[in-house]
């Protein structure tokens, strides 16, 4: 993950989950 | 007589649809000379700024939110490159020959070939063929993308049922939209499913493409396309 760190930053932003 | 009202669109395409992203803009830097190095350059730019755009679509499929942070990387990290593909092919069905990689940048044979593109070129144009044979619609194009990132096949997901589930609403969607919408041909889901190997096949030439030309070091790359690259 330390490797991937932007990917992880942007996931982590949140937005509210849309179930399904 | 007037046509059968087609039925509404199920849930998932038409939330599809309305989280999918703004058009996209090239901008390519006006004090470049022009050549292989801007033209690169210009794509890897935007590349990186579609990226953004894409996680964050990521998130709004349903379902996908709910997925572990490392099984949602995962999934990216396989698929990214399929989704930024299938974005240029689907905007280049209206052209003849030509890739439209932004609004404002829609590339032909000739300037793919003064500029270093043609291999690209020449890879992602056999699909942009496939699906203008099928005349994919939109609806079509924003349930396959999701598919294609559910399906990305990679080996690190820590919680497969979950990812099957996400697979199966999504298939589930397509099936549903064809059965309300291409009712005269029941065989277009498994035709539109069946251009995923080609897609797959096309990514895998640009990831390739690309990455060589990292190795090279004269273009030069943001770091979340860098990261990209490298988790391939």
């Amino acid at each position: 993950k330390e490797k991937h760190k932007i990917l992880h930053r942007l996931l982590q932003n949140s937005t509210s989950p849309v179930e399904l | 007589l007037p046509p059968p009202a087609k039925k509404p669109l199920t849930k998932i395409v038409s939330h599809l649809l309305v989280v999918e992203p703004e058009k996209i803009y090239a901008m390519p830097d006006p004090t470049m000379p022009d050549g292989y190095i801007k033209a690169l350059t210009t794509l890897c730019d935007l590349a990186d700024r579609e990226l953004v755009v894409i996680i964050g679509w990521a998130k709004h499929i349903p379902g996908f939110s709910s997925l572990s942070l490392a099984d949602q990387m995962s999934l990216l990290q396989s698929a990214w490159m399929e989704i930024l593909v299938l974005n240029i092919v689907f905007r280049s069905l209206a052209c003849e020959e030509e890739l439209v990689y932004a609004e404002d940048y829609v590339v032909d044979e000739e300037h793919a070939r003064l500029s270093g593109l043609l291999d690209l070129h020449v890879a992602i144009l056999p699909l942009v063929r496939r699906y203008k044979k099928l005349s994919m619609e939109k609806e079509e194009f924003v349930t396959l993308k999701a598919i294609a990132l559910s399906n990305s096949d990679s080996t690190h997901i820590e919680n497969v049922e979950a990812v099957q589930r996400l697979q199966d609403s999504l298939h589930e969607a397509l099936q549903d939209l064809e059965g309300a919408h291409n009712t005269e041909d029941p065989r277009r889901t498994g035709k539109l499913l069946m251009t995923l190997p080609l897609l797959r096949q096309t990514a895998a030439k640009a990831v390739q493409h690309f990455y060589s030309i990292k190795v090279q070091g004269k273009v030069p790359m943001h770091k979340l396309f860098l990261e990209m690259l490298e988790a391939k």
